[in-house]
């Protein structure tokens, strides 16, 4: 289950890193 | 919502953000813009950091789209001038003060204010070693002057 944890978050923070990009028109 | 202790080096840019919501949009957008990257690197991992971020994710995208028209907020290179001039009217107001033996906390604010927006130009790419000595100098004068005032003495 950590390693369930650890897979979710890392989603989550490539999903904000994303969001990030966005808003700064990088993608 | 509580600021997480992981994330305690970004809560007076976000005071300064909150600051100047009215005042000045662009400034509290970059601020804002400047803890979120900050926040990411320190600790995006944990549940409660996590949540915090995402609701300044959401802030953020939620004031590009209302000020959207704004070529500051549009522009990043415009944005990069409008912050940087902002910074060094603080600078110069305090300092200003300074050199006229004027010592009071408004002065103090604004040095401190000046500093932690040199930092909020790192979004923009590498600060150039003259705002890199503006920061290390604004920072340094509203410590000593604060602490002059504390103990009553007067700043040299």
């Amino acid at each position: 289950s950590s390693t369930l944890a650890s897979s979710v978050a890392s989603s989550e923070q490539d999903e904000l890193s994303q969001r990030l990009s966005r808003l700064r028109g990088q993608v | 919502m509580a600021l997480p202790a992981q994330l305690k080096p970004i809560q007076h840019h976000l005071r300064t953000a909150q600051e100047h919501e009215k005042r000045d949009p662009v400034v509290a957008y970059y601020c804002r813009l400047y803890a979120m990257q900050t926040g990411m690197k320190l600790d995006s991992k944990t549940p409660e950091c996590r949540k915090f971020l995402i609701k300044l994710m959401d802030q953020l995208e939620s004031m590009k789209k209302e000020l959207g028209d704004n070529d500051s907020i549009s522009q990043e290179v415009v944005g990069n001038a409008h912050i940087e001039n902002y910074a060094l009217k603080m600078f110069l107001y305090a300092d200003n003060e300074d050199r006229a033996g004027r010592f009071h906390k408004n002065m103090i604010k604004s040095f401190y204010s000046a500093s932690l927006l040199l930092d909020v130009l790192s979004v923009f790419g590498e600060l150039s070693e003259e705002n890199i000595q503006h920061r290390k100098y604004a920072r340094w004068k509203a410590t000593y002057i604060h602490n002059c005032l504390k103990n009553g003495e007067t700043p040299q």
